[in-house]
């Protein structure tokens, strides 16, 4: 995970749902340190 | 200001402003009090996120994602996936408003993406997967920082101390009528009621500002502060109806602890300030009276009424005091006693013709901070003067901390000086945001 002060970014699976359909990608997503 | 509009109705919109201009917005990391500042780093051009989609004739709410290929304070110039090169579609949103969201929000929200009905795809799956693996979206809680930070420990009915616009030596009781954004409007106890119930006296200011403070500051720190007249009853107004609580310190912000030893300001002695009713000029000042707690009340030489009536209090480490020299060493016009010329007056000189001294300079709070302004950026500011208004602004000029702000439109005269860290300053989109109105430029752009 790459950190910036007081949050860090990871990589996270997102799901994409478009009219044909629905599927993951992996993308980076910031959230709180723990 | 002989008008007050509203920017939304009066048709002004900060994207096609600022890409007018040619100008820059302050980034929201400048406004260390304003919501999200703290999570803004993670916030920058080449970020995907899920947005309503206005390029549809769906008659339901659909989103599509964009990229964001610009940004002015809390908007962002976005670009719908699949339009490539092509800007003309490009739209300004405001990332603190509710149809801007991370990536995945739609799908947990069992809302489908559907693309701008200009763009035609063969294979939508390949196309995205290729554009969003390995990029960055906005933070998940990003919405809730938001709500958080807007939280506010005022409410109405609470009862503070805050200057006096009518004499501003002195403060006067107040009670919170209205929040937005942090800013209060607050209704002086004893202002009276017009004709159809409307409060004569009021005065807005944020909630950091350092013009109020909590019941009891006056007598702790020796301030003078005007007995409320009990004959004036403001009953039948929302906000004296309810019970009122006494604000307390720890609602305010604590301000830089100052020694008052012997070496502390001592009354008499000569500074240069802002003057509180002329907030573009700095001038030449005499500390007039020691408070406690690290307060002065400070005279602007040459203008005074002579009963005291008009001093200012501030705060010895307010960036609106500032040494002897100041305005000669940063090129800054000083506004000198009448009698003087501004060509031909000396410090040296006047010191001696007074018989006064120069508060030492280490007695005043003029650290570097390091704001991130620069001359040209756009912002919206509260025109002290008129503090209900908040207007479009510019900042004009950057001397240390201070800025000084040109409200755009509006004559020169008008400009203001202020702290980086003032609360009373804002991103570009926080009315927005808040709900509070924005005043456009005024003539033509």
């Amino acid at each position: 995970a790459a950190e910036s002060s007081g949050r860090k970014w990871e990589q996270k699976q997102v799901q994409i749902k478009t009219l044909e359909g629905e599927f993951s990608v992996t993308m980076w997503a910031s959230d709180d340190k723990k | 200001r002989p008008f007050v509009q509203d920017a939304t109705l009066a048709g002004f919109d900060w994207g096609s402003y600022l890409e007018k201009s040619g100008l820059l917005a302050a980034p929201v990391s400048c406004f260390r009090h304003v919501p999200l500042c703290a999570q803004w780093e993670d916030v920058y051009v080449g970020l995907k996120v899920e947005v309503l989609n206005t390029h549809t004739a769906l008659p339901s709410k659909v989103y599509w994602i964009a990229t964001v290929v610009q940004l002015a304070g809390y908007k962002a110039l976005l670009r719908y996936e699949g339009f490539e090169d092509d800007d003309r579609h490009d739209l300004w949103c405001n990332l603190g408003t509710a149809d801007v969201h991370p990536i995945g929000w739609c799908a947990v929200n069992n809302k489908p993406l559907v693309p701008p009905q200009e763009v035609h795809q063969q294979d939508w799956k390949s196309y995205l997967m290729e554009r969003l693996v390995g990029a960055h979206t906005i933070p998940v809680d990003f919405h809730v920082k938001m709500a958080d930070s807007l939280r506010c420990p005022f409410r109405q009915g609470v009862r503070v101390e805050v200057v006096d616009r009518s004499q501003v030596s002195r403060t006067r009781l107040a009670v919170v009528d209205t929040v937005i954004g942090g800013r209060l409007r607050l209704l002086y106890e004893d202002a009276g009621l017009g004709p159809s119930g409307e409060v004569l006296s009021d005065f807005w200011c944020h909630m950091q500002s350092p013009l109020v403070h909590h019941v009891g500051w006056s007598e702790t720190v020796d301030h003078s502060i005007k007995e409320t007249d009990t004959n004036v009853n403001m009953g039948s107004h929302p906000a004296f109806r309810r019970v009122h609580q006494n604000s307390v310190p720890d609602q305010f912000k604590k301000l830089r602890t100052v020694y008052m030893g012997a070496t502390f300001f001592k009354e008499g002695m000569k500074i240069e300030a802002i003057d509180p009713l002329n907030l573009g000029n700095i001038c030449v000042a005499s500390v007039r009276k020691v408070l406690l707690d690290g307060y002065i009340m400070v005279g602007i030489d040459g203008v005074e009424i002579g009963d005291g009536s008009d001093w200012f209090c501030y705060h010895a480490s307010s960036h609106a005091i500032l040494p002897v020299g100041y305005c000669e060493n940063n090129d800054i016009p000083l506004t000198v006693p009448p009698g003087y010329d501004q060509a031909t007056f000396t410090w040296p000189v006047y010191l001696e013709e007074t018989g006064a001294v120069a508060a030492p300079q280490r007695l005043f709070n003029t650290d570097d901070v390091g704001h991130g302004f620069t001359s040209g950026m756009k912002l919206e500011a509260v025109d002290l003067m008129e503090p209900r208004l908040v207007c479009v602004a510019t900042v004009r000029r950057c001397v240390g901390r201070l800025l000084l702000l040109h409200f755009d439109g509006w004559e020169p005269e008008f400009d203001q000086w202020v702290d980086c860290q003032s609360p009373e300053i804002y991103p570009v989109g926080w009315c927005e945001i808040t709900g509070y109105q924005l005043q456009p430029p005024i003539g033509p752009e």
